[in-house]
């Protein structure tokens, strides 16, 4: 039997809400260690990685491990029919063909069940080798997710480069051009408003402006974002969620001719 | 002009 819980249903209502513009569907993989989930979107240029901690759910129950094949479109749905203070709990029995979400409200008045169907997906794992990133960025979650939007405006793609003096986001149209610099903070009164960069050598890449408006929509789970990135090899955007784990999302460059 | 590249280029199927 699998079954995990968590007292409030809003951190998987954000993480749905992280996740529904880059996948149609995903293998939800549970383990006694946690729930984790990697998937590419449709075009094979991002790839989401999620993983949930056992230790970060209030209880959690898995006793062999089970590949779950889920829509991401229906999840969603399902998720937005719970309240945010709602507890849920999501159960499955060994070789399952479905997964029920329940809700239970605050006051223990309201129970609702969705049952899901389950899909046998084709199963595509990437290695992603271990990486050690010329440029390791953190900053307000709010403030990239502004600047992607801001320069969405103005081009395709959006360069970023990095260097000791701070980071820079550019966006070249037909129509103009913009760059935003940010430096790096001298003191922060609050750790989630810091800029702080780490750097072993400047860098400078290219994005596509339509994956990284994505990536943001994360932005209500975590008050910084983590950028890591070298040269020629994909960005990786993490955001921290809670206790409970992390969101990753990778994403190749675009290059010139 | 620039291509977008995909990420099997750089990590590999497992």
């Amino acid at each position: 039997m699998f079954e995990a819980r968590l007292a409030q249903s809003a951190i998987l209502k954000k993480v749905l809400e992280a996740v529904k513009d880059l996948l149609t569907e995903a293998t939800f993989e549970c383990s006694d260690s946690g729930i984790q989930v990697q998937a590419m979107d449709n075009a094979h240029v991002s790839l989401v990685s999620l993983n949930l901690r056992s230790d970060g759910f209030d209880k959690y129950r898995c006793d062999r491990n089970l590949s779950m094949g889920m829509n991401i479109g229906t999840m969603t749905k399902i998720l937005r029919c719970a309240s945010s203070e709602d507890t849920v709990t999501l159960r499955a029995w060994d070789n399952p063909d479905n997964i029920i979400f329940i809700f239970e409200s605050q006051n223990k008045e309201k129970l609702s069940e969705y049952e899901m169907k389950l899909i046998n997906m084709d199963q595509e794992h990437l290695g992603i080798p271990e990486t050690v990133y010329s440029c390791v960025v953190k900053m307000p979650s709010q403030e990239f997710a502004r600047i992607c939007k801001d320069l969405s405006q103005f081009g395709e793609a959006i360069t970023i480069a990095c260097s000791k003096e701070g980071i820079k986001f550019t966006a070249a149209g037909d129509y103009g051009n913009a760059n935003i610099k940010l430096a790096q903070t001298a003191e922060a009164d609050k750790e989630e408003e810091a800029v702080i960069i780490d750097m072993q050598e400047p860098v400078k890449l290219t994005f596509a402006c339509r994956y990284l408006n994505s990536f943001v929509k994360a932005t209500p789970l975590c008050a910084q974002v983590k950028l890591s990135m070298s040269g020629d090899v994909p960005l990786v955007c993490e955001y921290q969620i809670g206790d409970i784990g992390h969101i990753r999302y990778y994403l190749a460059p675009k290059i010139d001719d | 002009q620039t291509n977008q590249i995909h990420l099997q280029e750089y990590y590999y199927h497992i």
